[in-house]
């Protein structure tokens, strides 16, 4: 069928930062802006 | 430079292993059909948030070409900055040769240290890679590696393992039920034209059509902030996006309409449970284009179909897992 990677289902940043209790640190220094990853592309 | 900021990122779950250079050094990547370079830390960079990841030593490379020109990358915690090199890089037993790639030399921040993954390799276009580096897959079709010219993505719904990306083919066990292919409205993203988003027969957003981005690279299904509260108001959520979890099963099925079919998403996929509360799995983003409002389909509509990215005839093709 062709080469094949396998991808690992594991815990997200966010889980692990909220692991940590620095989530809302993270979130409160940088907010979340899903738009930007495509803002700069454009 | 590139600007991808790492909470693009702090989402995602799902993770595979490449090795770059001769011998391999492996690292741990997100497979981002949303973005088109490859990027990894380098031994340049010293700092702590770096000393948790697998970091590229070009010394340690024979096969190893350097550049002397820079790249940056604004990681949300400040820039990590880097050079252009090339190597081998090794994906799924492929060897890319003469792939192009960012060493990082400066950490982006301290909470890079607790990324549970060390770069990311773009699949998308290269029309929006950075640098003009080219991006691995268009290397693999241009030195003959993949049978065919095109990739596909399973995303295992519960299981830690299962999912995986395979390179020049479809396996056919995961379209028993059929492909529907959509041609691509722009050769940057995996970019499509959606007619309208709908639940229970009405229009619930996209009425007069909008522009839908398939992106493994994002976890949630992102949408306009305009048609957000409208969606949160249809499914009986609050302005949050939390919603009663008792009241899942009277949810409807969100319905996906592209290119005159429509892609059923059930609210088992819709709702994420976590620690006994429940939210929808919309966020807001504002990307008008040309042709209309941006949506990007994630991680969550990717796992109810086996999706096949067919660079040959730039079209996506969908096959419902169930």
């Amino acid at each position: 069928l062709g080469p094949r990677i396998p991808l690992r289902k594991q815990k997200s940043m966010r889980r692990i930062l909220q692991e940590h209790g620095l989530l809302e640190q993270y979130l409160k220094e940088h907010p979340y802006n899903p738009a930007a990853k495509y803002l700069a592309a454009t | 430079s590139s600007a991808e900021p790492l909470q693009n990122y702090l989402n995602n779950e799902y993770f595979g292993t490449i090795s770059i250079g001769t011998p391999g050094q492996e690292f741990t990547v997100i497979f981002d059909t949303g973005s088109s370079n490859l990027w990894v830390p380098s031994v340049y960079c010293s700092s702590q948030a770096c000393s948790n990841h697998n970091r590229f030593n070009p010394s340690a490379s024979s096969t190893y070409v350097g550049t002397n020109d820079s790249v940056s990358i604004a990681y949300g915690t400040g820039s990590m900055t880097g050079v252009l090199g090339y190597d081998t890089v090794d994906v799924a037993g492929l060897d890319v040769v003469n792939q192009i790639f960012g060493l990082a030399e400066t950490e982006p921040g301290d909470f890079f240290y607790y990324s549970p993954f060390d770069g990311i390799l773009g699949l998308a276009f290269p029309s929006i890679a950075s640098s003009g580096a080219t991006p691995v897959f268009d290397n693999m079709m241009s030195e003959n590696l993949v049978a065919e010219d095109l990739f596909s993505v399973y995303l295992s719904n519960n299981d830690q393992s299962g999912s995986f990306v395979l390179f020049g083919g479809i396996d056919s066990s995961y379209t028993t039920n059929g492909i529907t292919w959509i041609p691509l409205s722009a050769e940057t993203y995996w970019q499509v034209t959606m007619d309208s988003v709908t639940a229970d027969n009405q229009a619930i957003a996209c009425a007069s059509g909008c522009q839908a981005i398939v992106d493994t690279g994002t976890s949630l299904l992102a949408v306009p902030s305009s048609a957000l509260g409208n969606i949160q108001a249809s499914l009986g959520a609050d302005s949050n996006g939390q919603i009663s979890c008792g009241a899942i099963s009277t949810l409807p099925t969100i319905y996906f309409n592209i290119n005159g079919n429509g892609f059923p998403v059930p609210p088992s996929a819709y709702v994420i449970q976590s620690n006994g509360y429940c939210s929808l799995a919309f966020e807001g983003l504002n990307i008008p284009t040309e042709s209309g409002e941006l949506w990007i389909l994630g991680d969550v509509f990717i796992r109810e179909y086996y999706v096949i990215f067919n660079r040959a005839n730039n079209m996506v093709g969908l096959s419902p897992l169930s």
